[in-house]
């Protein structure tokens, strides 16, 4: 999932 | 970023300096779960730790860093500094409850099976569930002083923010991160019962929020 690609959120 | 993900941080950063500040100020942590602080700031370590993987902007590293900071500064100040104002004897939630379902439901529900995506997701249930301990003290004690709501306050306003972020993106960038509306839709629900408290009695300005 694009999600596993980092976190940009806090 | 949107509006609604500022206001958010903004207000989570708030609620933070209006706890350290209260603390700082009245030299005392009387009233305050120490355990939640602490949760917090396992929160942010397990969470933060891409700080050192992946570079997303100059305010996600400064939020980060700043988050990080003062969150341990806060317990600095309960455990070590005001230690002799910790009222221990109230914040007696067992905290083993919440950490042992968070870490085995991190372990089953994730996104990828890494130490940092297993990381990230157990900061991201244990968020949901770290104020417990404070809402529990404050049910225990039957009162809470008035900072301590609003602290509660801008905590519970940042998680209802996100969510509004979350709808925006959802709309706008067809963004849907699962694991965080899933378990942040859970925390702000927690929130919903001291929000009714908070308005019908801190800000009718009782000063004090005491329970029924």
């Amino acid at each position: 999932a694009d999600e596993a690609a980092g976190h940009d959120e806090l | 970023m949107n509006i609604f993900r500022l206001a958010g941080d903004v207000s989570h950063l708030v609620a933070i300096i209006i706890l350290l500040l209260k603390i700082w100020r009245s030299k005392s942590c009387a009233g305050i779960s120490g355990k939640s602080q602490v949760l917090f700031a396992l929160v942010f370590s397990t969470r933060y730790l891409d700080l050192f993987t992946v570079f997303v902007s100059v305010y996600n590293v400064v939020m980060k860093v700043v988050f990080l900071a003062l969150s341990y500064a806060t317990v600095y100040l309960i455990y070590m500094r005001f230690r002799n104002s910790y009222d221990s004897e109230n914040d007696t939630f067992r905290v083993e409850f919440l950490l042992v379902p968070v870490i085995g439901l991190s372990f089953l529900e994730n996104y990828a099976f890494t130490p940092l995506e297993i990381l990230w997701t157990f900061s991201i249930f244990l968020e949901a569930v770290a104020i417990m301990p404070q809402l529990f003290m404050i049910t225990k004690t039957g009162e809470a002083e008035s900072i301590t709501t609003h602290y509660l306050f801008f905590l519970g306003l940042y998680r209802a923010l996100y969510i509004a972020n979350w709808v925006w993106r959802y709309h706008m960038e067809g963004f849907f991160d699962q694991i965080a509306v899933v378990s942040g839709v859970v925390q702000t629900i927690f929130y919903c019962d001291f929000f009714y408290l908070y308005v019908t009695r801190v800000l009718r300005g009782k000063g004090k929020m005491s329970l029924p």
